[in-house]
């Protein structure tokens, strides 16, 4: 067999090396590349969300520039007279649409502040937002636990959805705090 | 072993390495609702 | 030379005159504060001569980035977000300057003036910025720069008509000041370098707006320009984390290529395996696995594919490389081509090596581009060669030809690291469906079946293996390469000693096999 590094014994030293240094594999077994943070499966092409290379996710649609009409461009015109943000003055809607779309910014926790503060709860590992069903009866509720009947904000349709939940008290978000 | 053009070239890069660009290098600066990063929880969606 | 005295506290005084006015929002929109601008670049006698507008670009540039340099060693702003907005506000009002004054320079209708003045501002900033990277070392910072290119590109790629009308000429600018500032040149820029060639807005104006793909080449350099960079790097086995950095960021631009823009991977696969390190298995295979967007590719796992009856393995790919014009020295190319005509002289076969092999130093004996060049030229020949005789390629018509002399040749008379280049330069070519990847898979098989000692199928094996055991994407003809290898019985395949040379091997080839199978 071949004895050097060209032949099968070479790539089994190296794979075995490779077990204890994975600085190793990179290269030779390469990586997960689905896991690179764009979506391969995309019918839609990547180019024009792509975040850059060092982007571990796509740009969010507020950070992609679109050329609109000149005129729409007003800003520095009104910004100084618009009225400050007033979230707790907003509908539930539009705190819901800043809590999905400002990812990683700080309007995203302010949104789930104020959702708080208006008895929604984030379920951390459900990853929704879930509030009673006005005049609810529990079905069962403890000291660590309650059942019953409730809404959650369903992203994908975008409204209040009614559900059974059983809920771990230790699996609902606290208040969010800035 | 690398040769000395690229060790140099690697030493540049390790600097470069501790200085990389940040996302708003490349975008506009926005005077309506800038972009403010924040580390939200990791159980926040994030994409 | 010296700049004339007083323009340096001129250009300052402007410079900060534009910032202040770009700063009162109205005067970066309004055309009316413009030129009023440009009337007092006048009555300062800064657009008199050629020169002094170029003198009056470098000193705004130096003053801009030490502006920014400033900021950024700034303790209390450093890696602050407040600091870097800063930085922004001074180099944004610069692009907005530059801007204004290219869409405005000339005629409206006269582009020339326009691309010589944004050519000129181009060359200044590179220029600085090389002086700065040359100066500073491990002190440089590359977002100045790549601020006021990505600002100034942005600027320049509004829909706006004086502007459409310039695009081309802005995206050949731009791509010759990448090249010139590209990482072997600035490898402290080379994390903001990349980012620049692959900005969304940068990579759909080059490959998808432009109309007949006219700045493919253009952008394929700036890949290559890459590779090349990271070769020395990528052929260490270990990485280090700047490098780590660099070859994830650079995965991530070729699996967007790869999804939006396969043509143009398969266009130029012959240019980017060429500067991609041998041992740089997942990003070449990266690479070879695309294929053109109108093709459906047939299940390789299905079993008893019949490869040979697919309609596009009688179509050649594409190839833009001038294959034939990367063999050298002439007189080997013409020695070759003679061979291949009479299959005469003999002592050309035995001479093959030599020309190839360029030192004894293990690991960087052969001239691999050469290697590369001759295995495409000799197979695109062969390829030509049974056609004329109206056959397609097979297990008997590839064989008993001069070129598969020469291939044999190179099998027998190689040393170990050649044959592995000799190999990899053939599974290159495996790709998707065309005439190309089965005429070498044909040829692996048959050198595999015709081969006099172990150590050449092992070494097949050995290529073959090690682009299958690394994650995905795999090309397709890699794929149905090794399922006939190991499934046809005319190859003995499990009967070899180094199916069985270890438990891991013997492991990972009943692995392969189980999901080949």
């Amino acid at each position: 067999m071949v004895s050097d590094q060209f032949g099968v014994v070479g790539l089994l030293a190296f794979l075995r090396a490779a077990e204890s240094d994975p600085n190793l594999v990179s290269l030779a077994l390469g990586q997960d590349l689905t896991v690179l943070g764009l979506n391969l499966n995309s019918p839609e092409n990547l180019y024009p969300s792509f975040g850059g290379p060092w982007a571990d996710h796509p740009c969010r649609p507020q950070d992609v520039d679109f050329h609109v009409p000149p005129e729409y461009i007003i800003n520095h015109a009104i910004r100084n007279k618009l009225s400050p943000m007033k979230l707790n003055q907003y509908k539930e809607d539009v705190l819901f649409f800043m809590f999905y779309t400002s990812v990683g910014d700080v309007l995203q926790v302010a949104a789930a502040a104020e959702l708080y503060s208006r008895e929604w709860r984030y379920h951390m590992e459900e990853k929704v937002w879930i509030t009673q069903v006005p005049g609810m009866v529990f079905l069962e509720k403890t000291a660590s636990y309650e059942r019953g009947t409730y809404y959650f904000f369903d992203v994908q349709s975008w409204r209040k959805v009614a559900k059974e939940f059983h809920l771990d008290y230790s699996k609902l978000e606290a208040r969010p705090n800035l | 072993p690398l040769q000395k053009e690229h060790q140099t070239q690697f030493q540049l890069m390790e600097s470069a390495f501790y200085h990389m660009p940040h996302p708003s290098d490349t975008e506009r600066v926005r005077h309506y609702l800038p972009r403010n990063p924040y580390n939200t929880p990791p159980y926040y969606i994030q994409a | 030379y010296e700049d004339p005295p007083g323009l340096v506290d001129k250009t300052e005084y402007l410079i900060r005159e534009w910032i202040n006015i770009y700063t009162t929002h109205q005067g970066r929109d309004s055309t009316k504060s413009f030129s009023v601008f440009v009337h007092q670049m006048n009555l300062h006698g800064i657009l008199k001569t050629d020169d002094l507008i170029t003198r009056f670009f470098r000193l705004s540039t130096q003053i801009c980035i030490d502006t920014c340099y400033r900021i950024l060693c700034d303790k209390s702003t450093l890696n602050s977000t407040g600091g870097r907005s800063k930085c922004y506000h001074t180099l944004d009002a610069f692009v907005r300057l530059v801007a204004l004054l290219v869409k405005h320079s000339g005629e409206s209708s006269n582009t020339t003036t326009k691309v010589q003045l944004l050519n000129k501002v181009l060359g200044i900033v590179a220029g600085v910025l090389l002086q700065d990277h040359d100066n500073r070392l491990g002190e440089f910072h590359q977002m100045p720069y790549q601020r006021v290119f990505t600002m100034l590109f942005l600027e320049l790629n509004a829909p706006e008509p004086v502007l459409e009308a310039l695009n081309f000429h802005v995206l050949t600018a731009y791509c010759h000041t990448f090249h010139i500032l590209r990482p072997a040149k600035a490898a402290g820029f080379c994390y903001a370098w990349l980012e620049l060639i692959s900005h969304r807005v940068f990579i759909g104006r080059m490959l998808a707006t432009t109309p007949q793909q006219k700045c493919w080449p253009l952008y394929s350099q700036l890949l290559v320009d890459l590779f090349k960079y990271l070769a020395p790097f990528l052929r260490n086995a270990e990485l280090a984390k700047p490098v780590t950095m660099l070859y994830k960021g650079t995965l991530r631009v070729l699996l967007v290529l790869l999804h939006d823009f396969p043509e143009f991977l398969c266009d130029n696969y012959y240019g980017f395996c060429d500067v991609i390190p041998p041992n740089c298995i997942q990003m070449r295979n990266l690479i070879l696995s695309a294929f053109p967007r109108t093709m459906r590719l047939p299940d390789p796992f299905i079993p008893n594919l019949k490869v040979d009856m697919l309609p596009e393995i009688t179509y050649a790919p594409r190839i833009l490389t001038n294959i034939a014009a990367t063999i050298s020295p002439p007189q080997f190319k013409k020695d070759l081509d003679s061979y291949l005509k009479a299959r005469a002289p003999v002592t050309f076969l035995s001479e093959l090596r030599s020309n190839l092999q360029v030192s004894n130093e293990p690991g960087i004996r052969y001239n691999i581009s050469l290697m590369n060049a001759l295995v495409l030229y000799v197979g695109t020949q062969a390829i030509a060669y049974i056609k004329n005789k109206s056959h397609s390629p097979s297990m008997s018509t590839i064989a008993h030809s001069a070129h598969m002399d020469i291939f044999q040749n190179l099998t027998v008379d190689l040393d170990t690291e050649g044959r592995y280049l000799f190999f990899n330069a053939m599974a290159n070519q495996l790709r998707y469906p065309n005439s190309h990847t089965h005429y070498f898979s044909c040829t692996f098989l048959y050198l595999f079946a015709e081969a006099n000692t172990e150590v050449i199928q092992e070494q097949i094996t050995r290529v073959l293996l090690e682009r299958l055991i690394v994650n995905r994407p795999h090309p397709w003809g890699l794929l149905i390469t090794f399922i006939e290898l190991i499934k046809n019985p005319t190859y003995k395949f499990w009967q070899h000693q180094f199916v069985h040379c270890a438990p891991e091997i013997e492991k990972l080839f009943e692995s392969v096999a189980r999901s080949c199978f």
